[in-house]
């Protein structure tokens, strides 16, 4: 059910906010 | 009698003495000194002037220069504190160190506060929100309904906004991050624990002994 959501959590999957890809060569 | 000769290290401009920056941050100076191996190779990828722009943290975080990211540009702008369009080695490690594993979690809630409000109005808004939620469709595979991204927001708020006056300010964002800990887990970088193992040519130039 994606109403019951949340939507920081769904933001937080965003590629722009895993600074892990800075880390991979 | 013979001399040792002692050729000086070559630095970019707006490098920072590791020991200051080690003192000022969660990082040994090894640490520091490991992270600068890392700030060369992205800050040297395009433009090779020693300071990261921001097509350059866009190559660095999607293997792709042109990469237009809501977010990506919000941790862009936070870490170019100095607002200049362009991250130092002193604004790059300050703004890692944030995502240290030891770093205090206030320090991280803060930061995602700041990330999230994208007017910088000190508070979260209802279309702030729902632009992020938006923007975070576009870029991945999920198609939902304006309603439903709507119900999203409204439903998100009515448990984040606990005083009512429709935008999250940021005691109501720590106390709904600490019921939602799951929120800060982007926040925090396991890799930077082991900075040194990662780029360990630097301990061979070394300057200072931590």
């Amino acid at each position: 059910r994606p109403a019951a959501m949340n939507a920081f959590e769904l933001i937080s999957t965003s590629q722009g906010l895993n600074l892990g890809s800075l880390f991979e060569k | 009698m013979g001399c040792v000769c002692v050729k000086p290290v070559k630095h970019t401009p707006g490098y920072e003495d590791p020991v200051i920056l080690a003192s000022e941050t969660t990082f040994t100076v090894s640490e520091v000194e490991a992270l600068y191996e890392l700030f060369k190779k992205i800050s040297h990828s395009i433009i090779k002037d020693g300071l990261i722009h921001k097509e350059e943290f866009q190559l660095a975080l999607f293997r792709n220069s042109n990469k237009k990211n809501l977010f990506a540009d919000r941790v862009f702008d936070l870490f170019d504190a100095k607002r200049n369009g362009v991250i130092d080695f002193g604004e790059f490690v300050r703004s890692l160190s944030i995502f240290h594993p030891d770093t205090e979690k206030t320090e991280k809630i803060s930061f995602a506060f700041r990330l999230y409000d994208l007017r910088h109005t000190g508070f979260i808004e209802p279309d702030e929100l729902k632009e992020m939620v938006l923007a975070l469709l576009n870029e991945s595979d999920l198609c939902l309904s304006d309603d439903v991204v709507q119900q999203i927001v409204d439903k998100t708020f009515a448990e984040a906004d606990k005083k009512g006056d429709g935008k999250i300010d940021p005691d109501e964002w720590k106390e709904f991050v600490v019921q939602n800990p799951s929120l800060l887990k982007n926040m925090t970088l396991p890799y930077l624990k082991d900075i040194t193992m990662a780029f360990p040519s630097f301990v061979m130039k070394s300057e200072v002994n931590d």
